[in-house]
């Protein structure tokens, strides 16, 4: 455990932590897409099936019951809760997420570490993840209208995305065979997702103006 | 046999 791996980890943490505060508290989803958060939930259960079987340290166990534990109230509680569901934005947010899972599955059975169920679940969960923010993104552009905690969730998961690549790098100069294509490339693209993001976000945040993305 | 390639990462 790197301090870079540490550091993305709480920061995805984090993001999952303010999106559970707004929900709970203020009892509005208001510019969250349900979209993503049902393919995040997709992502924790596809790539911690091994929860039970393979330990590998208590943080590690903590931490993904945490992730599962998280994402599916998220999702509950936008599609359950009687309140916040009526604040759910369903008109906008309207991005046709199974053409991202597809793909996913796909390429995971192409492109896998060894064509195991496990593994190919794990590729598959990593290939999701790396677009599972691509609705959250569309709902931003098209309600234009970027709150304080939604503006956070994104950008808390942006920096736990630069901070695992930071890990990365690091884990590669300091393992001996410490490589890994699939995380890497995927993860990268996925971080290059967030980049325009995070310049608006920057930007808006410099000039103390409320943040607008461009149509 | 080589140890068990672990996705140690979250």
């Amino acid at each position: 455990m790197n301090v870079f791996r540490l550091a993305g980890d709480m920061t995805h943490l984090l993001s999952v932590v303010v999106l559970l505060l707004k929900i709970h508290t203020i009892k509005s989803c208001a510019g969250i897409s349900l979209k993503t958060q049902e393919l995040y939930a997709v992502v924790f259960a596809a790539r911690y099936l091994d929860l039970f079987v393979h330990f590998v340290s208590l943080y590690n166990t903590v931490m993904k019951l945490v992730f599962l534990a998280s994402s599916f109230s998220i999702v509950w509680y936008m599609k359950r809760h009687k309140i916040v569901r009526r604040t759910y934005d369903k008109d906008h947010d309207t991005f046709r997420h199974y053409v991202l899972v597809l793909p996913c599955l796909l390429l995971a059975l192409l492109i896998n570490e060894k064509f195991t169920f496990r593994e190919v679940m794990w590729a598959f969960s990593i290939y999701l993840e790396a677009v599972a923010i691509f609705p959250q993104l569309v709902l931003l552009q098209r309600t234009r209208n970027i709150d304080n905690l939604t503006g956070q969730y994104v950008f808390f998961l942006g920096a736990y995305r630069v901070l695992y690549i930071l890990n990365w790098i690091y884990r590669y100069f300091t393992e001996p065979h410490f490589v890994h294509w699939i995380s890497w490339v995927a993860g990268i693209v996925q971080t290059l997702l967030y980049a325009d993001f995070f310049y608006y976000y920057i930007m808006s945040w410099k000039n103390n103006v409320k943040l607008e993305l461009p149509a | 046999p080589a140890e068990e390639k672990k996705h140690d990462e979250l």
